[in-house]
């Protein structure tokens, strides 16, 4: 049995670099 | 005489190649070369955790691995320094331009991802954690 394969889909976070926040105390 | 690819130091993701589906915030599907600036400004204003920020190139170097470059960026208003180290075909988001990498030929070739060159001055769409109270 072959199941068809469901297209993977990717939050659109995932694109975007993840920077450190900066914010102060 | 064939010629292979030195071995990457970082796994390419895989979002990148063209006609991968994207989902913004609000549930629509997009291809990840269709995304406009629009999609994550709007992603992330309805996003209660991450918001937007400009992130200038101020430096790009050589990596220490191969095909690595080391990208400095000024982050935010406060304008905080943060360098990455990523393959030279990594692209990145620039605002009001699209996707950009050091080596838009590269990228082309690997992701079929239409690519501008990343300069010192391009402003790149980057993600923060909203502060949490």
């Amino acid at each position: 049995n072959v199941e068809p394969r469901s297209v993977p889909v990717f939050p659109w976070h995932s694109l975007v670099p993840f920077l450190a926040p900066t914010q102060s105390d | 005489p064939s010629v292979s690819s030195p071995p990457s130091p970082v796994a390419l993701p895989p979002f990148f190649m063209r006609g991968s589906i994207i989902q913004l915030a609000d549930g629509e599907l997009k291809r990840v070369e269709d995304l406009k600036t629009e999609d994550f400004i709007q992603s992330a204003e309805i996003s209660n955790e991450l918001k937007i920020d400009s992130s200038t190139v101020e430096r790009i170097d050589t990596g220490q691995s191969p095909n690595a470059v080391v990208i400095q960026f000024s982050v935010g208003e406060l304008k905080a320094q943060v360098c990455v180290e990523v393959l030279v075909e990594y692209p990145f988001f620039v605002f009001g331009q699209g996707w950009s990498s050091c080596c838009p030929d590269r990228t082309t070739q690997l992701f079929e991802l239409s690519c501008a060159k990343l300069c010192v001055g391009d402003v790149c769409v980057s993600l923060t954690l909203r502060s949490l109270k």
